[in-house]
């Protein structure tokens, strides 16, 4: 799932 | 998390609370954009869609709240305070922002990395990012005497997309398949977009100079 990865950023 | 996402964190959060500061304690928004703050409000708005589906941490979602709720409470603030809204240089805030919202979008559109409507809306949130601060930086160059605050307001906003291309390099280091090419360019762009104003900035700090773009 690294597409979420940037997801946990603000 | 690490020390450059956290740095960038921090000194994202620093700005906005120069900014209340300044609006709040001299109820003045002299030489602030309104626009910017407006598109700052849409580009918050539109990338934290999925503060209420997905959880990552207390801090992730603490932040979301505070970028949303000042980014918003300064829009009210330059447009319905009673006296906070009469020091708002009208006249000068001309760039029409709109202008950048739709292109963004058009983009979005054509270039995500899933065609959901969350994906695409966070992905036109990060296009419409790397060009909110325009509409200021032409204010900058027109209201000749930009006030501390608002200078280092500025240069910290543009300082902390600089700290998460460094947190980028880190994670592309140090996580597997962590490539996310769209988030990259985007923060790139933003981040070079502040180059003259960082370059004149430093100039005015080293000369111990008022701080003066040119014309």
């Amino acid at each position: 799932k690294d597409g979420s990865a940037a997801k946990d950023e603000l | 998390m690490n020390i450059f996402r956290l740095a960038g964190d921090m000194t994202h959060l620093a700005s906005v609370l120069v900014l209340l500061l300044k609006i709040h304690t001299i109820k003045s928004c002299a030489g602030v954009s309104l626009k910017t703050q407006e598109l700052y409000a849409i580009v918050f708005a539109t990338r934290y869609l999925d503060i209420f589906t997905s959880f990552y941490s207390i801090y992730n979602t603490l932040m979301k709240l505070i970028f949303l709720g000042s980014s918003f409470s300064i829009v009210w603030y330059m447009r319905y305070h009673k006296t906070v809204r009469r020091t708002y240089d009208r006249e000068q805030d001309t760039f029409r922002h709109w202008f950048l919202v739709l292109p963004c979008l058009l983009l979005a559109l054509l270039i995500h990395e899933k065609f959901t409507f969350l994906e695409v809306l966070w992905t036109f949130s990060l296009y419409l990012e790397a060009v909110a601060i325009l509409p200021q930086l032409v204010l900058l160059q027109r209201t000749r005497n930009i006030d501390n605050l608002t200078g280092q307001y500025v240069f910290l906003l543009g300082g902390y997309r600089g700290f998460y291309i460094l947190n980028w390099i880190y994670r592309y280091l140090t996580e597997p398949h962590f490539v996310h090419w769209i988030t990259w360019i985007a923060g790139l762009v933003q981040t070079l977009l502040y180059a003259d104003f960082f370059y004149y900035y430093f100039q005015s700090w080293k000369n111990n100079k008022k701080l003066q773009l040119p014309a």
